[in-house]
């Protein structure tokens, strides 16, 4: 049985789509079969685990909008174990096309029905919003990773998440629940990236990860040849933080 | 008459609102009447001019939605010659109710031309998308300044945002063109951004600033004291180098 997990947070640029592909790829080369959906427009997973956008047949917008069988759009990646459903910029209209439509907050949900219990893990990439697209993830998964930069708006912007996940645990999920919280960019020079750890570990406590994402430069490197950093660089700071991870989230899960 | 300026990026995290209140503050410190305009329901750019949301008796949304007036929307900051029109999360609604009204792109523009000629400059903070409130934006201003992070991924989304620019220019803004790029969050010591830099150069040539905004941890300090740079370190090099974009952008409009 899947476990669908959603990587959320509106707040833009923290991290979600480098924890989402990295803790996948970790994750499925532990020998989980694992996938990936890029819910987000600017389609940075797909990119990041080497899809080429423009020779894709389908992406995500035709699951959810067209209905084409989910086995048709899902593609494979170059890492064992992992595939992804890739996202396009086509993907923006879907906003615009949902709102005006009954059950508008289902439609992802209902289309993964059908390949769910193929996959062990299943990790959702959304985009820097709180829109249709993210309520669309977090109406299908059972839990959220929230990845949290080191800074003073992201802290800010933690709040406000945190009520989104409640008003959808009470209205439409209730099975919604938060994985756990990632510290990302954390720069241990900077008191700012410590007083924001300290607190946010003193409010959370449990739901924080032990494993703190450090600011490495081979992970913002990866992306431009397509591959996770486990496969970019396995010897770098960023590949072992990102094990660190994938260990905690399979112990806790 | 007041030159309304988008400052536009759908990547997250790239330096959006950092660029539009220190700019703004800059320019207001040089003796030109300035307003912000807040249209992010995160409200980064209200909390980072020390705007307190929890006590505003209205916001953004009351001047779209509920037509409030300008003037009584309009707050002041804590700098000389610099107004700021906040925004609270109550603006995350907007989005959903725009969409099925008609000429829901033109609500931002009818409603900031009443106090349009009362400023010199009126910069436009945009959330990290390409819908309605973005597109309010780009149909209120007569140019958009684009802050360019450094990294593969946000390199990746400029050719989207520019196609985005052209058909709001096609189809319903003729006079909105490209004020500027501007480099952000640059690190010398990567060849990431030193190739970033080169590329976008290259193929953009003049429409590039020549000031560089380098990583400089005292600008993500700042949002914490509700102060722009240059009220919460004018020493540093992040309110210098926003003091000479100050004058670039001076000189070249
Ligand atoms: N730990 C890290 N160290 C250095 N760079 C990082 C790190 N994590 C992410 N980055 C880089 O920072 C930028 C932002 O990260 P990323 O795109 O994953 O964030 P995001 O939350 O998915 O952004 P968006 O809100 O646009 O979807 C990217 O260029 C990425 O390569
Ligand atoms: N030159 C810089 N040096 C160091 N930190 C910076 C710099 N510019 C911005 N920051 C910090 O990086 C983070 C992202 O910047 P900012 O919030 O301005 O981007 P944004 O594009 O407005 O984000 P969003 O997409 O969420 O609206 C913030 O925490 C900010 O304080
Ligand atoms: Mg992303
Ligand atoms: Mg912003």
């Amino acid at each position: 049985m899947g476990k669908v997990i959603s990587v959320a947070n509106q707040k833009g640029g923290v991290g979600k789509t480098t924890t989402a592909i990295n803790l996948a790829a970790c994750i499925a080369l532990k020998g989980y079969k694992t996938l990936v959906i890029d819910s987000d427009p600017q389609g940075n997973a797909s990119s990041g685990l080497g899809i080429n956008r423009d020779r894709l047949k389908y992406c995500i917008y035709d699951l959810i909008i067209n209905e084409v069988p989910i086995k048709e759009v899902v593609c494979s990646t170059r890492v064992r174990n992992l595939d992804i459903i890739p996202a396009t910029i086509q993907l923006a209209g879907a906003e615009v096309e949902l709102a005006s439509r009954d059950n508008r907050e289902n439609y992802l949900k209902e289309s993964i029905q059908p390949i769910k219990d193929e996959y062990d893990w299943i990790f959702i990439d959304c985009p820097p919003s709180l829109g249709i697209l993210t309520l669309n993830a977090l109406n299908a998964s059972r839990s959220v990773i929230i990845p949290l930069q080191c800074e003073y708006y992201a802290l800010e912007g933690l709040s406000q998440l945190i009520n989104t996940i409640s008003l959808v645990k009470k209205r439409m999920n209730r099975d919604l629940s938060i994985e756990g919280i990632v510290f990302t960019m954390f720069d241990a020079r900077t008191n700012l990236s410590i007083q924001v750890v300290d607190q946010v570990k003193t409010h959370f406590k449990r739901q924080v990860y032990r494993t703190i994402i450090p600011r490495n430069v081979r992970l913002s490197e990866a992306p431009s040849h397509g591959k996770p950093i486990v496969v970019y660089d396995p010897r770098s700071k960023g590949a072992e933080v990102y094990q660190d991870l994938a260990v905690e989230v399979l112990k806790r899960a």
